[in-house]
């Protein structure tokens, strides 16, 4: 149920955001 | 026959006890993250520094993607602001992510981040602004009815204050109750970088006991 979620945690799951990816390089 | 440059540390890496007093570090984790930064830096020009569409190029391995976040987090690593990242800006920035960094330097960062107008709050027109770009770039579609309602509802909770936008000590409290919007401001690989690079045994320079 989107409406029940905090729009920062939305945002907290944009993949610019995940850092973790430079791992990978 | 003497090539001077030949026998100079590479850029960045000029005094890496240094960096580790700087950051949360060790001088063996400083090397061993420069194996990482030289990887990055050398992805399309091989300058020894890192710019945007390396740095994307990193993140989402593709430099075709556009992002308000990873030009947002590019620009706060920035902290020279002219458009390349050193591996002192990289070490630094870095070091708010370890598992082992102040929580303030995390609700500082992530504050900063979120902040795109660089105005010391954060607006309601920001934060829709960060929701649009999220479920663009994964894809999802949702109503804008549906969008302002999660904004209005995470403002009655935020913005305790009631002006309309988000300050630090709003910000604080409310990441504070919610631990898990810091969840990205910490990388667990950051504690293994040693093992995830162990080819900076190779390059070190120091006794790091």
């Amino acid at each position: 149920q989107p409406v029940a979620m905090n729009a920062f945690e939305l945002i907290s799951l944009s993949k610019g955001l995940n850092l973790g990816n430079l791992f990978d390089a | 026959c003497c090539d001077a440059d030949l026998y100079k540390q590479p850029r960045g890496l000029e005094d890496p006890e240094a960096l580790a007093r700087e950051t949360v570090f060790s001088v063996s984790e400083i090397e061993a993250l420069y194996e990482l930064f030289k990887k990055i830096s050398s992805a399309v020009i091989d300058d020894g520094l890192i710019n945007k569409e390396e740095f994307q190029l990193a993140l989402f391995k593709t430099n075709k993607k556009e992002s308000l976040f990873a030009d947002r987090v590019f620009d706060l690593f920035d902290t020279k602001h002219n458009g390349i990242l050193d591996f002192e800006e990289f070490a630094c920035a870095l070091s708010i992510f370890h598992p082992n960094s102040p929580i303030d330097d995390k609700i500082e960062f992530s504050f900063q981040l979120y902040d795109l107008k660089q105005q010391g709050f954060i607006e309601r027109q920001e934060v829709k602004q960060m929701v649009v770009a999220t479920l663009t770039e994964s894809g999802m579609n949702l109503s804008d009815d549906v969008i302002e309602s999660i904004i209005d509802k995470t403002f009655e909770e935020a913005d305790t204050k009631h002006d309309g936008k988000i300050d630090k000590e709003e910000w604080r409290n409310l990441v504070l109750r919610h631990p898990s919007l810091l969840k990205n401001m910490t990388l667990q690989y950051l504690k293994d970088i040693t093992t995830t690079f162990p080819s900076f045994v190779f390059h070190s320079q120091v006794d790091d006991t």
